[in-house]
């Protein structure tokens, strides 16, 4: 009660907490429930993935790869809002890099597809809106990947899509492109690309989706994807838990009511997981409205102030509604109007005086040498949300690791508060 | 645009109900 009365407004951390853990830690919460998945950070020890396979990348490329995902996303609103949907449009805006949007830093979920159940581990992304997976017999090009590729001739249940479905129609406001029609078969062909210019083509499909082994989707659409280029990790495919009709939330309406939760771990050895369904949501959650619509697959925020050791920042409210905020899981860094993120990293740094500042980590340039102390103390940084919501950010949440010499505050500001 | 990325939801219980038009935060989600 004490605590309640009193907030904390800094964290304590042992040092040694910034140092890579190389056994996996399983959470407590929603193991083995009702429509839960298990969520594991790809480059982390509780993934599966062999080291040949998903070689770790170095800090500097993951944040790297992260700001061409924050690229592709605003070149996706831009393209929403002119009404526009071309997506080779923008092409010449955006990094042409070998598909690090969604190589870097993600979380993965693994599910079963097809009868009998074919286990695939796939990147969790509330960003986008298709789950596809690759299919043999990759007709043009498959990436490798951990496990066995899917072979729909293998599942009893499996389906193509005709082109004149309405959910082939669909595919235009999930992907951003107009199906194609094989004239062979008439088979509904689905096209995504990515803002780094990574791939999947292939067929438009249904099949039985199985979450755990009391949680089943019969004729969930996605796409078998017969083309498939970038580095997707060994990632089998992709979920897309974004707003849009063919997402795996609107495609779950009848069993989980639109409603789904999720926990990111504090660590990449530690397991989170993801739940669909609204009575297995947190009980103890605050919750602020969703902003006006950011196009078709985005979630919006309205980030009201910012809090850092108790003491809100002189930031005009102006700057955060100008520009907007969404959330999304495949994001690494949160990204703040310049005007927002230079109040925060000076209020930041004013508190953080007895550390030494070190080198700046790519977009990252408030950064310490903890190396000569065994533990820190740093101020609780808080987002006021709309409907008055403040949230604490875990201490997990406020700085970034590339070892002990270089942990940074891990937040990054826009190139301008209009963006 | 900005972006609440996925470092700063670390541990955060993180809760969207599309019909009700709102996001929750749970702090401890994964404990």
């Amino acid at each position: 009660a004490l605590e309640e009365a009193i907030p904390n407004h800094y964290h304590n951390l042992q040092t040694t907490s910034f140092l890579p853990s190389s056994i996996c830690t399983l959470s407590t919460k929603g193991d083995r429930k009702r429509g839960t998945l298990e969520v594991v950070h790809k480059h982390g020890p509780c993934s599966t993935f062999s080291k040949d396979m998903v070689k770790p990348l170095a800090v500097e490329d993951i944040l790297s790869h992260d700001q061409d995902r924050v690229e592709s996303i605003r070149s996706r609103l831009t393209i929403t809002t002119d009404g526009k949907r071309d997506i080779r449009g923008s092409k010449a805006t955006l990094p042409a890099k070998s598909g690090s949007t969604i190589g870097s830093g993600n979380y993965i979920v693994t599910v079963g597809l097809g009868t009998p159940k074919k286990d695939l581990s796939l990147i969790f992304d509330t960003g986008s809106d298709l789950t596809w997976t690759q299919c043999q017999p990759c007709a043009r090009s498959c990436y490798a990947q951990q496990e066995t590729i899917f072979a729909p001739s293998s599942s009893t249940t499996y389906s193509n899509i005709s082109c004149s479905a309405s959910e082939c129609s669909g595919l235009t406001s999930a992907t951003g492109n107009k199906p194609g029609c094989s004239a062979s078969s008439s088979a509904c062909i689905y096209g995504i690309q990515y803002g780094d210019q990574s791939f999947s083509v292939g067929f438009f499909a249904k099949d039985k989706l199985t979450l755990t082994s009391k949680d089943v989707i019969n004729d969930f659409y996605f796409g078998c994807g017969q083309n498939n280029q970038g580095l997707f990790g060994g990632a089998a495919g992709l979920l897309g838990l974004g707003r849009d009709k063919l997402s795996i939330v609107s495609q779950s309406t009848r069993e989980y009511g639109k409603v789904f939760s999720y926990c990111l771990p504090s660590r990449a050895s530690y397991t989170g997981y993801l739940t669909f369904g609204k009575d297995r949501a947190a009980s103890n959650a605050k919750y602020t409205p969703f902003s006006s619509s950011k196009g078709s697959s985005f979630y919006g925020l309205e980030l009201q102030a910012i809090f850092v050791g108790g003491s809100k920042l002189a930031i005009s409210p102006t700057v955060f509604s100008s520009s907007g905020m969404i959330i999304d899981s495949g994001t690494v860094i949160t990204r703040l109007p310049p005007t927002a993120y230079s109040a925060l990293s000076k209020a930041f740094r004013s508190q953080m005086t007895k550390y030494t500042l070190t080198k700046p980590l790519s977009i990252l340039d408030t950064c310490y040498d903890f190396s000569k102390t065994t533990t820190v103390t740093i101020p609780v940084i808080s987002m006021l949300w709309g409907g008055n919501i403040k949230v604490d950010i875990a201490a997990q949440g406020t700085l970034y690791a590339n070892g002990i010499d270089q942990v940074c505050l891990a937040f990054a500001g826009n190139g301008d508060d209009s963006d | 645009i900005g972006i609440f990325g996925n470092v700063q939801q670390k541990t955060l219980g993180v809760v969207y109900d599309l019909p009700a038009g709102k996001v929750g935060f749970a702090p401890g989600g994964c404990a």
